[in-house]
């Protein structure tokens, strides 16, 4: 049965598609394991960054079908192979933007996305959830999916406030649906080694807030990752020596020690 | 009668906030213009912003409650002065993420704001609104209120992919919806100076795809932005020789320039 992890924060543009993309394509790859990465943001980002090889048919449902079909049914319908090995990705999908409004309308609505999953999970060994930068319908049902959740942010004021907003949605989820995500960890994203006082301003206010929580990886603002984007292809494939990858190695290795 | 500029992209984390800050700051201090900064996220990062010299007593409304109530309510109720001469602020409002799910049901969705500010709109010669990273019923809201839209965006692959979906929104509320906002233009912030290739390799192609709507300012990366909203001030206040200071004040004199 797969692990499920949320890759999600309120705050905009701290890297968690970046995260997703290359956490899943890092597992595919060093781990030898089958993953799925699910797009849960009407932006499509994740599909943008694989683009390169992706296939142009999409699976026979889209996301948004499935979250809000009457009758059950399984995210399996709408995966399809991403062109890296032992990945599958939901398509891009632009109807998630209209959904999140249709979910609310539902019966239990932040748990369809956990139902989608009861028979896919155990197709795979892990399922990354990227999240839209909110803590709307869409992120809720990630979390209810989810085993644990990874929260990216980056080394300033307004990113580690969107953070600790999300830490707090995470535990009213744990208490009011009797649900029980685990917080894998916060880690740190774009992190700028110039910005050396502000840096160390925030890693205190951090280290102070979260301990241990606060993962020993550190993802260095390296533009290659945006090229790879741009090339829509893993960092992995895109420039195997380059720090992005070597920080997203890394990150994916502390992932799996700490899920063990 | 104020002219009412959005600042909007659908991608989160470009500078929607630092943008709509230290621009409507700008306006104050520089043309003694009297501003209104409404903030539309709920994250309230435009009061975390400005948080040194806000009073600690909010309007006598909140946001959402204006937005969502029955008898017809001035934006004038919620506003409080920032402690910066000539700039009121709507204060942080963290119901306005759940106003987005009511707003769906109201009649006239969108119009909610703009009839907001009827009167409201006297007392002030610029409002700016600071958008959520979403095309949902809020940034519909802020688009229907106002004359024109600037749209941040960084030099990379996914935020571009960003502005021009949300030019896409203002295409259909202005066809749809028989409005008229205008695009004030496309801002780059953010600019590192040491990605020259991928920076070349994207003003191509948003020169090729948006030519004079692309503004002459640029704001380049700088870390005195972060510092200024750890330190809860506009960067005039905070550094005002940094490069972060001189290139919103260009910002804001090329804006004037384009609204006249
Ligand atoms: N370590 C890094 N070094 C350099 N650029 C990065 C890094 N991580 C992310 N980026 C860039 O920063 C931008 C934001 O990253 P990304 O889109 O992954 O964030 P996000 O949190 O998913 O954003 P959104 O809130 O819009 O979903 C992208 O343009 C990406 O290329
Ligand atoms: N020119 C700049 N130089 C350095 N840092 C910047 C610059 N502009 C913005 N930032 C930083 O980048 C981050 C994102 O900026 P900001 O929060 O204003 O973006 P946003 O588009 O409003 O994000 P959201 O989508 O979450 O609302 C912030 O941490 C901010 O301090
Ligand atoms: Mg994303
Ligand atoms: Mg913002």
């Amino acid at each position: 049965k797969a692990k499920v992890i949320s890759i999600a924060t309120v705050k905009g543009g701290v890297g968690k598609t970046t995260t997703s993309v290359n956490l899943a394509c890092g597992l595919a790859r060093f781990e030898e394991a089958k993953v799925l990465l699910v797009d849960l943001d009407s932006q499509g980002h994740c599909s943008t960054s694989l683009r390169d090889s992706l296939p142009t048919i999409g699976g026979q449902a889209s996301l948004s079908q499935v979250l809000l079909s009457e009758e059950p049914q399984e995210l399996l319908d709408v995966c399809v192979t991403s062109g890296v090995r032992r990945l599958d990705i939901t398509p891009n999908d632009p109807d998630l933007g209209e959904a999140e409004g249709r979910i609310s309308q539902k019966i239990g609505k932040e748990f369809l996305l956990r139902d989608a999953l009861k028979f896919t999970r155990t197709h795979y060994d892990y399922i990354i959830l990227d999240c839209p930068p909110n803590k709307g319908n869409l992120t809720l049902n990630a979390l209810l999916a989810s085993d644990s959740v990874l929260i990216p942010t980056d080394l300033s004021p307004l990113s580690v406030q969107g953070a600790d907003e999300l830490l707090g949605t995470v535990m009213t989820v744990n208490e009011r649906l009797n649900h029980n995500v685990d917080i894998l960890g916060v880690v740190l994203t774009r992190v700028d080694a110039r910005n050396s006082t502000m840096n160390q301003t925030m890693l205190d206010q951090i280290k102070d807030a979260w301990g241990e929580l606060v993962l020993d990886t550190q993802i260095g603002i390296n533009t290659q990752l945006a090229k790879a984007q741009l090339a829509g292809k893993p960092i992995f494939d895109f420039a195997e020596k380059s720090r992005g990858a070597q920080h997203y190695r890394a990150l994916t290795e502390e992932v799996v020690r700490r899920l063990d």
